[in-house]
């Protein structure tokens, strides 16, 4: 959806 | 040998449309699962302790790659009532499902080729949250399916002794208000869209209660406790708030 962040750019193993 | 009885098997409907394959990871402790789901906006996290199943047995680590969609389309069937078991052996490949109906004392069983899966890890962070609000899961879940009739997303607002979801959209405007007892660091507003809030909240039945956690800059949190365990979706801010 358009504004809707990505959670794996919170969650992912660095 | 694995060997776990679930009597809350309403928890698979309450994550099927959000997750399609998943890795149950099981041990002597539980079974958990941590996903992300389709659309890379929300993660799902479960956690069952072994305590909350009658019986529990696990006597090694054992990852079972297990298709929701299959699996809702099993308990489905089987009805609210139908207790769950789940047991494997020493051939991870396949593993067995049994659905007991407590009421017919029918009992359907399956074997079932465990899936291959490749599950990125996920590792979440311990957060403090500006606001945790606690309101009576069946409240928040009317809201979310009225406002959600007409409406996109929803802004929540909450202070120290309401929250407020209100939401717009071409037709016009609506809001919610409910009291809550809970503490908060200071008032906040953030927009969520309704559509996810509509689907977490499929997991009504099995709590009273749900527990919100919001901050502006970090994934929300909608937590349902179950006995010896809980459910769990993040879902990511919208950029630019």
């Amino acid at each position: 959806a358009p504004g809707q962040g990505d959670i794996g750019s919170y969650f992912f193993k660095k | 040998l694995f060997h776990a009885r679930f009597e809350q098997a309403g928890l698979v409907d309450a994550i099927k449309d959000l997750i399609q394959d998943s890795d149950f990871h099981c041990r002597d402790s539980g079974i958990a699962l941590r996903n992300m789901d389709n659309s890379q906006v929300a993660v799902v996290v479960i956690l069952l302790e072994a305590g909350g199943f009658l019986p529990y047995h696990c006597d090694r680590r054992l990852n079972l790659g297990i298709s929701l969609t299959s699996l809702t389309k099993i308990v489905h069937y089987a009805g609210d009532e139908a207790t769950l078991a789940l047991k494997a052996n020493d051939n991870p490949d396949t593993f067995n499902l049994v659905l007991e109906c407590l009421q017919t004392g029918c009992i359907i069983k399956y074997d079932i080729k465990s899936r291959d899966i490749d599950q990125e890890h996920l590792e979440i962070p311990k957060t403090d949250y500006a606001a945790t609000i606690t309101i009576p899961s069946a409240e928040f879940q009317r809201i979310c399916r009225n406002l959600s009739q007409l409406l996109e997303s929803v802004a929540n607002e909450a202070s120290e002794e309401r929250i407020k979801f209100s939401s717009s959209g071409d037709i016009g405007s609506g809001s919610a208000t409910l009291r809550h007892n809970s503490d908060l660091t200071g008032p906040i507003a953030l927009t969520i869209s309704l559509k996810y809030l509509v689907n977490f909240s499929k997991a009504t039945a099995l709590s009273y209660s749900v527990t919100l956690s919001l901050s502006s800059e970090v994934p929300q949190l909608v937590e349902y406790k179950v006995e010896s365990g809980f459910a769990r979706f993040y879902f990511a801010p919208q950029i630019g708030e």
